[in-house]
């Protein structure tokens, strides 16, 4: 038996919208810690990580580790159905071939379910390993995403490079070449609208931007990302879900011939 | 000219 329950309907419903176009389908691999995700998109160039974990949910029980293969796309159009200030409650029985969706208003004067087909998806695992980066940049997730909005009209490409002036992001294209250079800004009161840079030492790195924005449809659910850059590595954007856990994007680089 | 990397050259499998 595995039960889950969120009291805002509102974060699975931006956390799906930030993946569903990126990877169409995946595990939501529940055990007794939560539940985690590991996908790739089809071209096999990024990889989305998802951690939930079970203190993060105001209930949470799962009696068996299982896999649980979820059509992103379908998700998404049950999860239409809930409005975002509802009680969702995940439950699946153990072995089973669908997912019920359980909604409940905020004056409980509307429950409504949904069962979700549950699909076999044979997935390759890989193994992330923990590790230093030369960089890390915290930013606000409003910033990162205008900033790969504004290069995608100059060009397909974005070289990152960090040094100790700040984090530039440089593009060129038919019409003309852009630079954005950010600078570790401390002084805005909120904290959320600070931007932390961590440098250990100068990176550059080229990525296709089109992930990168695509990464940005996770805007809605924090106010602040992280990029981690080191040489020769993907780079990681991570936004964290409150106490709930984080969604993490990886990106391999374009490599010079 | 670079090349797209596979983000599988990065990540064993585990």
């Amino acid at each position: 038996m595995f039960e889950a329950r969120l009291p805002q309907a509102a974060v699975l419903k931006k956390l799906v919208e930030a993946l569903k176009e990126l990877v169409t389908e995946g595990n939501f691999d529940v055990s007794p810690s939560g539940i985690s995700l590991q996908a790739m998109d089809s071209s096999h160039v990024c990889l989305v990580t998802l951690q939930l974990n079970d203190d993060g949910f105001e209930h949470f029980r799962c009696d068996r580790n299982m896999s649980m293969g979820i059509h992103f796309g379908n998700l998404s159009k049950i999860l239409k159905c809930a409005g975002n200030e509802d009680t969702i409650t995940l439950k699946a029985e153990d072995n089973a071939d669908q997912l019920t969706l359980m909604f409940e208003s905020a004056n409980q004067d509307r429950i409504s379910d949904f069962d979700l087909k549950l699909m076999s998806i044979e997935s390759e695992h890989l193994g992330i390993p923990d590790q230093d980066y030369s960089a890390e940049v915290k930013m606000p997730s409003a910033e990162y995403q205008r900033i790969v909005r504004d290069l995608t009209s100059m060009g397909d490409t974005v070289l990152v490079s960090a040094t100790k002036e700040g984090i530039k992001f440089s593009t060129s294209g038919d019409i003309g070449t852009a630079n954005i250079t950010l600078r570790h800004n401390t002084t805005p009161e909120k904290e959320d609208e600070q931007t932390h840079i961590d440098l250990k030492e100068p990176v550059a790195l080229t990525f296709a931007l089109r992930y990168l924005n695509n990464f940005a449809k996770a805007t809605p659910l924090t106010p602040q990302v992280k990029l981690s850059l080191t040489k020769d590595l993907p780079v990681v954007v991570e936004y964290k879900v409150g106490e709930l856990g984080q969604v993490r994007f990886f990106l391999a680089p374009k490599i010079d011939d | 000219k670079s090349t797209q990397a596979k983000i599988s050259a990065f990540f064993g499998a585990g």
